[in-house]
């Protein structure tokens, strides 16, 4: 499992 | 539902408008689509798989290479995306929260500078979980992996980006410090050997750090775990280590080979050619190699992943009964022998992949070196990502491209050069200081300071 929703957090 | 793919084209705007999953093998996913945004207008999808971005595929990108390539794309310009609606793989991949993962070697010393950070030497291996942490650029999420494959302490690491900039500062500090001495007392020192495990480390850290420059190794190296296709080098470490040597050389020529070494230009020390190694190895057989410790982190760092034996004595006696029985003509000091491989023990335990230890009388410490070999030898070892691909007969050369290690020797050990007299018994035998010395090289050991 990892910390953080595995995504960017800012629109690219 | 669809597997169809689609083109989407769409103008940049200040953004894309986009958030992006996964990464590495499971695909880049669009997490969620920016209301408005022009991707929204063209129907881009929260489960859509990102395929390719105008001419870059994005089949094996880490996500912070795909969200950096989206990013670097000029506001106002035509932007081509190849999707596809995997809503299954995408429900999947956010339940099971895998994404990026995959395998490296660092080639850089970093101290960690927050609490969460993780502290490495070159030659480490993380296991890369999450190239954006906590969604941001700059960090990686990353577990290290022990010398015995285990997942341990997990932490930050510094991006690709940073990493490249910490090894180049790294290389010009080192350059300009005046941390490689040069010179004749330098070089003495240098052949002298390792008198203490911390100037043991620094020394061998000195030693890759050159060898990172000399080969280009990047900050960041992609590995997998696979069997070696080669047949890796021995070293045999311990009171034994000359007989044991001979004896698979003598008994099984098929299958093992002494490395020669070679007077080092301008020195009587010896040194193995990492060539002659490579040459061994390509006639289908081990290479023997009676080399130092700090050779042994070299070859390692190389890639050429010898099996270190450590053949532990019981005691002096019986080591002396031992060499008495095998090598009657040899006039080295068992008390010697037996003094260096437990300094051996103490300081360079590290670097054994297994140990024999010597006792009781036949022939069954032999056989066990054996076994060791031919069970080490079906072991995974971290590969280069790029050479996994590689056919098994062209690998040998990528093994060792000059590129990489130009000029690659290894200090040789100097037990199997000189034989000394046998000093059992005599209480004044040790010379030069040495039995302070957690860690010396006997024949070296003789010669009076510069």
């Amino acid at each position: 499992s990892k910390s953080g929703d595995g995504k960017n957090s800012v629109w690219i | 539902y669809s597997a169809e793919p689609r083109v989407v084209q769409f103008v940049k705007a200040k953004s894309v408008g986009l958030r992006l999953a996964g990464g590495n093998d499971v695909g880049i996913f669009v997490s969620s689509v920016q209301e408005g945004s022009p991707a929204d207008s063209q129907g881009v999808r929260e489960g859509d798989q990102i395929l390719q971005v105008n001419d870059t595929s994005f089949q094996h990108l880490t996500r912070e290479e795909a969200v950096e390539h989206l990013m670097a794309l000029p506001p106002g310009e035509e932007v081509t995306l190849w999707t596809q609606s995997k809503q299954d793989i995408y429900r999947k991949m956010v339940s099971s929260n895998v994404g990026d993962s995959f395998y490296i070697r660092t080639h850089f010393d970093f101290e960690k500078d927050t609490p969460s950070g993780l502290s490495f030497v070159r030659g480490d291996v993380f296991h890369v979980l999450d190239t954006m942490y906590r969604g941001r650029l700059g960090s990686w999420l990353a577990v290290r992996v022990g010398r015995d494959l285990q997942e341990q302490d997990r932490g930050i690491i510094p991006n690709h980006s940073r990493a490249e900039q910490i090894a180049s500062l790294e290389s010009v500090l080192k350059a300009t410090s005046g941390a490689n001495p040069s010179g004749a007392r330098a070089e003495f020192w240098k052949l002298r050997g390792l008198r203490g495990a911390k100037k043991m480390l620094r020394k061998s850290r000195e030693d890759l750090s050159a060898l990172t420059k000399q080969g280009r190794y990047p900050p960041y190296e992609r590995v997998v775990l696979k069997e070696a296709n080669f047949k890796r080098p021995v070293v045999i470490l311990g009171p034994i280590a000359d007989i044991a040597v001979q004896k698979l050389s003598r008994e099984l020529p098929e299958l093992f080979e002494i490395a020669p070494s070679v007077p080092r230009d301008g020195t009587s020390s010896k040194v193995i050619k990492l060539d002659s190694v490579r040459q061994i190895a390509e006639k289908g057989k081990h290479a023997l190699l009676d080399i130092t410790p700090s050779a042994v982190e070299r070859l390692n760092y190389v890639q050429y992943y010898p099996v270190v034996v450590f053949c532990e004595p019981e005691s002096r006696p019986g080591v002396k009964a031992m060499r008495q029985w095998l090598a009657p003509d040899s006039r080295k000091s068992s008390r010697r022998l037996c003094a260096q491989a437990n300094k051996m023990k103490k300081y360079c335990s590290h670097l054994f992949t297994a140990t024999v230890h010597l006792s009781g009388s036949g022939n069954a410490w032999f056989q066990e070196i054996q076994d060791i070999i031919r069970t080490q030898q079906s072991q995974p070892v971290w590969t280069t990502a790029e050479q996994a691909d590689v056919a098994p007969e062209d690998s040998l050369d990528l093994l060792n491209p000059p590129s990489r290690v130009a000029s690659g020797y290894l200090t040789c050990d100097s037990r199997a050069n000189s034989d000394y007299d046998d000093t059992d018994g005599e209480a004044s035998a040790y010379t030069d200081g040495e039995a302070e010395d957690p860690y010396d090289q006997p024949g070296l050991a003789r010669s009076s300071e510069p």
